[in-house]
């Protein structure tokens, strides 16, 4: 009996737990699955990235979650996304096509000092858990210390605040670590990240509020992977950029992948649209990874379909 | 660890620019240790707000005297954050 597929994806887990489930994904698939370990946490927790791969010079496709640690839906999405990218290979045509065009690169938990702290300390926590001398406060907020309009509006310069951006960009080494990865890799071409909530499928940009030169294109998968996903169980996804989504937000990594020449840039936000808030239900795990596929599958065809 | 005993979310709907404004005010007022879920930035998009206990009658005066509409989206964090720590052993259990 495959280990995976007894683990319990529709549960919160802890970062020890997620992790024992990333190697029973890998044990059980390791045709096609191995674990990259591309860097380490601020306190020494390793980075652990998910690598599907039929053959070699690929290019690559990057999806991640957890870069803000109280997002929980977002990691146990990611999760299950990983164990149905590895036992859907050879059964379901979509998956069987894409993995043998392109290499698919998953970090459940990009901020795993943070996912760790919400399960001890504080529930509420956001930002990694780097300690700076010289400030009472800890951490910066990983989605603000980007190189993309690194320190402008959206952004705080006040350690102590949820958004504050860092001392300089990709200061934190959990956002270096992915973008030496994405620098190292020179062939990745699709970048999805995952966030909670609100419900919004938005690509670049967010740094400042002009259209990107691809505004069509990417609006138009966005709209199409809004419909799939909607077409599950009605859950209604507002598509555009950041700016025009929700605010202008600076030092994201979805407008810095962009801006270094990964056209097909995307971040979603999951459920729900603030009844819960960050505290989402287990139950809606599930149904929330099962739509959330559609939406990321949708993308996915288009990237395999269209190359640059 | 951490708790929230009688912490509130509040879902705040601002109706114009101004409003919004007066939201942004609200928010840097450190003392009073809001942890917005949304930011405020447009008055399309409702503004989740945690509230500490100690704040909730200060944010809900200067909400009331704004006129700024509200409503409680979380009555108890704690309570949610407890339902799913219990949801969280039970399934380890399993």
């Amino acid at each position: 009996e495959r280990n995976s597929g007894a683990f319990n994806y529709g549960a919160y887990h802890t970062l020890d737990n997620l992790y024992r489930a990333i190697d029973a994904i890998m044990l059980d698939y390791k045709s096609i699955v191995s674990k990259q370990l591309i860097g380490h946490s601020y306190e020494g927790r390793p980075l652990y990235v998910i690598k599907f791969s039929t053959g070699a010079n690929r290019p690559g496709i990057w999806i991640d979650a957890g870069i803000h640690s109280r997002e929980w839906v977002t990691q146990a999405t990611a999760l299950w996304t990983a164990h149905k990218l590895a036992a859907e290979y050879g059964k379901d045509a979509f998956v069987t096509s894409l993995l043998n065009n392109y290499d698919v690169f998953l970090l459940p938990v990009t901020n795993p000092d943070g996912y760790a702290f919400t399960h001890t300390t504080n529930r509420m926590w956001r930002k990694t858990r780097s300690i700076r001398s010289g400030s009472r406060c800890v951490g910066v907020d990983p989605n603000r210390n980007w190189n993309a309009g690194f320190g402008g509006p959206g952004a705080s310069s006040d350690p102590c605040s949820d958004s504050y951006f860092g001392p300089k960009a990709e200061s934190e080494v959990e956002v270096k670590a992915v973008a030496d990865f994405i620098r190292g890799h020179s062939n990745i071409k699709g970048f999805i990240s995952i966030h909670s909530y609100s419900q919004l499928l938005m690509f670049p940009y967010g740094y400042k509020c002009t259209k990107p030169a691809d505004f069509e294109e990417l609006n138009d998968v966005g709209n199409a992977a809004a419909m799939a996903l909607r077409s599950l169980y009605g859950t209604q996804y507002k598509v555009g950029t950041i700016c025009s989504t929700i605010y202008q937000a600076s030092g994201g990594s979805i407008d810095w992948t962009y801006d270094v020449g990964i056209k097909y840039s995307f971040a979603f936000e999951l459920r729900d649209t603030g009844r819960y808030g960050f505290l989402l239900p287990a139950n809606q795990i599930l149904p929330t990874a099962q739509e959330t596929w559609l939406g990321l599958k949708k993308i996915l065809e288009h990237i395999r379909d269209n190359p640059y | 660890e951490k708790t929230f005993i009688g912490e509130q979310v509040l879902r705040i709907k601002a109706s114009n620019g101004d409003q919004i404004v007066q939201l942004q005010d609200l928010q840097s007022l450190a003392h009073l240790q809001l942890d917005f879920w949304t930011n405020p930035s447009n008055p399309e998009i409702p503004v989740d707000v945690r509230v500490p206990f100690e704040s909730l009658q200060s944010v809900k005066i200067y909400l009331e005297s704004n006129k700024i509409d509200y409503s409680i989206m979380i009555e108890d964090l704690q309570e949610v954050i407890n339902a799913e720590k219990q949801e969280m052993i039970s399934s380890e259990r399993k």
